[in-house]
Formats: structure tokens, C-alpha cells, sequence
């Protein structure tokens, strides 16, 4: 565990609370990718399944291999899981009716399938748990592009969604700078999955944030994306 | 050993 590493989660529940804040504030998903939102959803319960097998050991009070970084990930993981389901649900129930799904186009087939062929060619270990984690990492890195391709159609996005979306994309790139803090000072650490889809996954932030950037310097209050 | 590293990040 490091500061970029800690820094990075903070950053990635702080993008949760605002997105829901400026859901619940505004009483509105307008400019919100829904399909986006339930590819996260997706992502988290393919990466946390292993919350069964702790949640078993602290129920059978088996606390042999519970550390402080195992309460820690549990803790961050079901409130992740909880706030990612919880959008996706107010998205389809009390907000239903301002989503933006006219204009959500993207396929998303497009992304799941290539993902699920590349987590069953490249991954760590042959097991259901591992392809499920690799198939996550690789489909968290490209769930944005719903809701970049809805900024793009929108043109614009008001400051609280370029926060929100300021937030998602700089948690990633923190954790590559963990990583490479990790494999400099751990002798036998390598992650060249989790980095390579965090590499590509930043990337795709990477002409959001220079009109993030952009839209901060000239004070404007709406992000603007050429027309 | 290519030790299996267990997944200790989020």
C-alpha cells in the first residue's frame, strides 16, 4: 500500500459521490452514459467475487488471513459495488425519466466481446476467478467510451460531470504511477495486465482532460468540446 | 517461483 495507491481510491469513491451528489442535486441523468454506469457495475462484480471467500472466513471468525489492507479492500469493494449498483438503479427507477438513452448509442458488444476473447487468450491463470478478474481490468479500461462518445454527441458537459469524469480518469492514472512505484520497490512485482489496460484506459481520459485542463484555465463553468 | 500474486488492489 502507497499514498498514489491510497490517493488513487480516494479519487475513484470521491468520482461516486459526486456523480450521485449531481444526480440527486439536479434530480436529472441528463448527459449520464446509463450504459456506461452498468458497465461499471459489471466490472466491480467481476472483480470482487473473492468478497465471498472473505466475507466467509470473517463469518466463520477464520481471521488468520484477514490483514489491515484485506478490511481495507473489503471495505472500499462493497462500497464500490453498493455505489456503482445504487446509480445504476436510480438511472432506471426515480430518475428514469430524464435519461438520456436516445442518445447513449454506443454498441456494446463492441466492447464486451472483445473483451471476454482477449481475458480468455491473456490472463494470469486459466480459472473461472482469474479470466472473471482479467476480463474485468480489460473492460473497465475501455466502459468509458459510452459515455465519451454521449460527451462528444452533447458537445458539452456542465462542471460537475467534468469533475465526475475528471475523477474516474485520474484514479486510473494514479494507480499506474502505484505500479511503477510498486515494481521499483518490490523485487518480484509485475502487473503488465492491469497495467497495460490502465495504460490504454488513461489514454482514452487523455483528450478529455486537455479540455479539462483547458476548460479550468479560461475559468469557463460548462467544459467545451469542439464543435 | 512465479509466485501467484494475489489481487491486493481494488
Amino acid at each position: 500500500m502507497n499514498i498514489f495507491r491510497i490517493s488513487a481510491d480516494l479519487l475513484h469513491l470521491a468520482s461516486f459521490f459526486i456523480l450521485i451528489f449531481k444526480m440527486k442535486a439536479t434530480k436529472s441523468c441528463k448527459g449520464i452514459s446509463f450504459k456506461t454506469q452498468l458497465m461499471y457495475t459489471l466490472v466491480f462484480t467481476c472483480r470482487y467475487l473473492d468478497l465471498f471467500h472473505v466475507l466467509g472466513m470473517m463469518i466463520t471468525f477464520n481471521f488468520a488471513h484477514i490483514t489491515g489492507l484485506t478490511l481495507y479492500n473489503t471495505f472500499m469493494k462493497i462500497l464500490f459495488l453498493a455505489a456503482s449498483y445504487y446509480i445504476v438503479y436510480l438511472m432506471r427507477t426515480e430518475l428514469k425519466s430524464t435519461s438520456d438513452d436516445a442518445r447513449d448509442t454506443f454498441v456494446l458488444w463492441h466492447i464486451l466481446a472483445p473483451c471476454a476473447v482477449l481475458a480468455l487468450i491473456f490472463n494470469a491463470q486459466f480459472t473461472i476467478l482469474e479470466i472473471l478478474w482479467t476480463f474485468s481490468i480489460y473492460l473497465e479500461a475501455v466502459a468509458v467510451m459510452p459515455q465519451l462518445m454521449l460527451l462528444i454527441e452533447t458537445g458539452e458537459a456542465d462542471s460537475l460531470s467534468s469533475h465526475y469524469m475528471f475523477a474516474v480518469g485520474g484514479y486510473r492514472a494514479l494507480y499506474l504511477v502505484n505500479w511503477v512505484y510498486r515494481y521499483a520497490t518490490e523485487p518480484y512485482y509485475s502487473n503488465w495486465i492491469a497495467w497495460i489496460a490502465g495504460f490504454v484506459q488513461t489514454a482514452l481520459f487523455g483528450d478529455f482532460f486537455y479540455y479539462y485542463f483547458v476548460k479550468i484555465m479560461s475559468g469557463d463553468a460548462a467544459l467545451k468540446l469542439p464543435t | 517461483a512465479a509466485v501467484h500474486r494475489d489481487h491486493d488492489e481494488l
